[in-house]
């Protein structure tokens, strides 16, 4: 028996409408800690991970862990009949092969349950490693997606370079090319829009911006993100989700032949 | 010439 109820739905929606871009069918795992997800992109270039902690939730029921196969169009197709200030839970039996979403408005006059069927998923969970991170760049999560955005009219992949300068985002394409350059900027009246760079030594990587602008759709879930990046490894781009977990997201570098 | 890498060659496979 699995019964997790959100009282903040949207938030649900939002998570999402972050993944589903990169990932067409998922498993969704819940255990005593909260509610899972690894999934990587059809290429197996990116990889997500989700945690939702069971804390986050109003009411956490998850007697034994379950694995849930989802299609994320479909999951998201029924998730956008909730209102935004409904209450989502999220119910399921053992042994069946479905789920039902509750969607309760805010003041109980309206009560809906949407069945979708689960799917047998076959996924790999990879066990990431530990690593220490050479550079770690926070940002607001809308000037990173404006970057990256801004970027990908340009070219097709960006060099990010940490310095004691700042972090540099890098491009070039058939009609030029750019480089913009955030400096570290603590001096701002709100903490969420500072930007802050913790080098230990400089680095510089490139990767395809297609994936980093999939990874800019959880800009409605957080203020900041949070870059991590080490020489040789996939970056981290980490969106903090408010008193329940994260989504992060990792993506393999481009490297020289 | 930069050839993308695969998530699967850094993050090992118990």
């Amino acid at each position: 028996m699995l019964e997790l109820r959100l009282v903040q739905g949207s938030l649900l929606k939002k998570v999402l409408d972050a993944m589903r871009e990169l990932v067409n069918d998922a498993n969704f795992d819940c255990s005593a800690t909260g509610f899972s997800l690894q999934a990587m992109d059809s290429s197996h270039v990116a990889l997500v991970a989700l945690l939702l902690r069971s804390e986050g939730f109003e009411h956490y029921r998850c007697d034994r862990n379950l694995s849930m196969g989802m299609n994320l169009n479909n999951m998201s197709k029924m998730l956008r009949c909730a209102g935004n200030d409904d209450i989502i839970t999220i119910k399921a039996d053992d042994g069946t092969d479905s789920v039902t979403f509750m969607f309760e408005s805010p003041n109980q006059d309206k009560i809906a349950d949407f069945e979708m069927k689960l799917m047998d998923i076959d996924s790999e969970h990879l066990g990431i490693p530990d690593a220490e991170y050479q550079a770690i760049v926070r940002m607001p999560s809308s000037e990173f997606a404006r970057i990256c955005k801004d970027l990908s009219s340009i070219g097709d992949t960006v060099v990010i370079s940490v310095t004691k300068e700042g972090v540099k985002f890098s491009t070039a394409g058939d009609i030029g090319t750019a480089n913009i350059v955030c400096r570290q900027n603590k001096t701002v009246d709100k903490p969420e829009e500072a930007t802050i760079i913790e080098m230990q030594e400089p680095v510089s990587l490139t990767f395809a911006l297609r994936y980093l602008n999939s990874f800019t759709k959880a800009t409605p879930l957080s203020d900041t993100v949070t870059i991590s990046l080490s020489s040789e490894l996939p970056v981290v781009v980490e969106y903090k989700i408010a008193e329940m977990g994260y989504i992060r997201y990792y993506l393999a570098p481009k490297i020289e032949e | 010439v930069r050839k993308q890498s695969q998530i699967t060659a850094f993050f090992s496979n118990p």
